[in-house]
């Protein structure tokens, strides 16, 4: 997964 | 996305259409906790600030949209709707849930995945998320036995954090950069919360009758 941490769950 | 998450998000939005149905339907909002609806829509509002700059999906930025837009029009309609505000149990539902926000906020501020104003953000609404029902179950216990429809939208809430869990336990074993522990760990103590509640839930739907 990407370095950013995004958040893909709800 | 698995169908664990799937199922999840499903149950979740079960949950706010059976409370939206059982507050219209009965236009009553009686045994319902305005401070567990009104820490929802802290939740979502904490949770999807960044609804307009990470673009996932559409289902992705539906779903925010929907979550958003339901939990504040139920709070609305708790305090404002003239016909149904009269049945709120005010003097029932008096958890003091400012220490819940409080604590949830100091506690993201110590532990979160980077200090962002975006991540602590998130951090505070997974916390916050896995205590906002305590005002509910609070009332749900003091206001005697629950009606039905109160009782099974705590179950489907309870139910969505359960397969939420069985979602981070199949991505973790798929994906091997999958570390999701704030939200783990809280999400484990969010189940484990209605876990008593589900004790008497299902003993309700075993042998009929109501739950005390």
């Amino acid at each position: 997964s990407s370095s950013v941490q995004y958040h893909d769950e709800l | 996305m698995n169908i664990f998450r799937f199922a999840g998000d499903m149950t979740h939005l079960i949950s706010i259409i059976v409370l939206l149905l059982k507050i219209y339907a009965t236009k009553s909002c009686s045994g319902i906790s305005l401070k567990t609806q009104e820490l929802y829509a802290l939740v979502f509002l904490a949770r999807y600030l960044d609804l307009f700059t990470d673009f996932i999906s559409v289902y992705n930025t539906m779903m925010k949209v929907v979550f958003i837009v339901s939990s504040l029009s139920i709070v609305w309609s708790m305090r404002l709707h003239p016909v149904i505000k009269r049945s709120y149990d005010k003097e029932l539902d008096t958890f003091r849930y400012y220490l819940l926000v409080l604590g949830s906020f100091v506690l993201a501020l110590l532990i979160h995945e980077k200090f962002t104003v975006q991540e602590v953000f998130w951090a505070f609404s997974i916390y916050l998320e896995a205590v906002a029902i305590l005002p509910q179950l609070f009332l749900l216990q003091r206001s005697g036995n629950v009606d039905n429809l109160a009782a099974q939208y705590v179950f489907f809430l309870g139910a969505y954090r359960a397969f939420y869990i069985f979602n981070w336990i199949y991505r973790y074993f798929t994906k091997p950069y999958f570390t999701r522990w704030i939200a783990c760990v809280s999400g484990l103590v969010q189940t484990a919360l209605y876990a008593d509640f589900f004790y008497y839930y299902f003993i309700r739907v075993a042998i009929g009758g109501t739950v005390s």
